[in-house]
């Protein structure tokens, strides 16, 4: 199978550190920064790709990350989502291509199954940068929205930010993936329910293994008042992400991008 | 005594969380949110006077706190630390102007004592807009940068950081207020070289009490896995800077304020 996903957000937001726990790979340093911000300086947003075989339980994935170094960080962010929606719409471009052809081989395939959109845990509001880029791959992409560094809010802090972000989503009419209730299935749809009821997803991303206060090793941030774990359900939806893009949802992500993304992306192309 | 300081960085730092927590006054609601993002609609970064009467144990300050709401929201940030360099600028213009007259009765003096410049804890390095403004605010006020937010960053991340913000910060040619180092008061000389040296100051911002983990009341941010306080000088460098705004430099805060800024400025003005 061949995974492809895709994460948008300013620089220092954790993505990079998030791809590595989702994957537990390292796929790239999250120190690395100074190499990431010499691109910045050509004020490009560019899309970086990072590719590795994933081996998942029982099934072996082909994983593209495509990374955006960049988006948001400039003085001036006019037009700087141009570039990712460029290279989503040229993935489905390029197959559209490819499935034309006379003679069909292997065909290269970097459709974006999953968009993760980080949103900058201010505690107030999407940011009108946020806005912007979020319409624009709704109607494109899988996109899911996620808190990142959510162990800088409070728990109030928390549910009041996410209430806001999802009433500014619902006024803007942004797009949103939401896991799909299949009706014969009442376990699968209790749990595509949580899924959705905790959208978006808040996120506190690490590789290292830290010491609880109550002995346990986990993979967490230790601070000097106590470890914020990723995998405590309580401090965070990471499982509940990991869930739906790795366990539960994975096809469904790629069906949708095949069956509807695309299918919507070569009418668009026919009709003009 | 009239003491005026000025919060510059963008929204959700927690700036007036701050303000609110050096002088335990409600100066304005943190989470009124709403009302200051009507204004960046308004694609104008404005300046919002505060004013307050403070009464720190003996002696009796008329604070005024300049707010700059909007600063580094939008979209498109280009010169829109344009109002914030003017507002400096004008102060020293209107105390000149007063000056200049013949009869010179209560002045109205807003000069700016302290600046104090969020920095957003990425856990990389400033962004090109920080220093884009930083530059210009240095040869102007006193600038104090802080590191928002600083419970965001473990203690390594933290060290770090600072690090790179010194760097970039030397290597630009930013202008730091630094706490005069006397050399004929030895503990005063020590204090000085102790706060330069934790520069730039963590931030960790509360009003609230919670209780912690081993049952004292403090100031703090409860998160499930432990308080993160705000006078604890190992989670963060609160007590430093309310020391040196309030306590240990206020007076020389005023004092190069008028001595050093104001009279760059009657020169600048007198040359051209
Ligand atoms: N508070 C907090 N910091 C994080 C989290 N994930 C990563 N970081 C830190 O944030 C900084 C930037 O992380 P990085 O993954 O490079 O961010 P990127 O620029 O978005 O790829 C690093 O210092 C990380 O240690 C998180 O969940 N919470
Ligand atoms: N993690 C963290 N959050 C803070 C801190 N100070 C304030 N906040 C939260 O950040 C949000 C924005 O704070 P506010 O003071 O309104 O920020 P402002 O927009 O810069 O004035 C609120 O939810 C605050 O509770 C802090 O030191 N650390």
């Amino acid at each position: 199978a061949h995974f492809t996903i895709m994460v948008v957000g300013e620089s220092g937001l954790g993505k990079t550190t998030l791809i590595n726990t989702l994957f537990s790979t390292e796929l790239s340093s999250a120190k690395d920064y100074r190499r990431r911000h010499v691109k910045q300086l050509d004020k490009l947003t560019e899309v970086e790709i990072i590719k590795a075989e994933l081996e998942e339980k029982s099934f072996k994935v082909k994983l593209t990350v495509i990374d955006t170094p960049g988006f948001g960080d400039y003085v001036n962010n006019k037009d700087s989502w141009a570039p990712i929606i460029d290279f989503v719409d040229d993935q489905h471009e390029l197959y559209m291509r490819q499935e034309q052809q006379p003679q069909r081989e292997e065909k290269s395939d970097l459709r974006v199954h999953a968009c993760l959109y980080f949103i900058r845990p201010t505690g107030h509001t999407l940011k009108p940068l946020d806005i912007e880029i979020m319409k624009r791959l709704g109607t494109r992409v899988n996109l899911i929205p996620v808190v990142a560094k959510a162990d800088t809010l409070t728990q109030n802090d928390l549910a009041l930010f996410k209430k806001r972000i999802r009433d500014v989503v619902n006024a803007q009419g942004i797009r949103i993936y939401t896991p799909p209730v299949e009706t014969d299935d009442e376990q699968g749809a209790e749990h595509a329910r949580i899924l959705a009821a905790a959208m978006p997803f808040s996120i506190i991303g690490s590789t290292e293994d830290v010491t609880t206060l109550d002995g346990r090793v986990v993979k967490g941030r230790e601070y000097l008042w106590g470890v914020a774990e990723v995998e405590n359900e309580n401090h965070c939806d990471f499982k509940k992400l990991r869930s739906l893009l790795i366990r539960t949802h994975m096809l469904d992500l790629i069906n949708t991008t095949e069956d509807l993304h695309y299918e919507n992306y070569r009418q668009q192309q026919m009709e003009t």
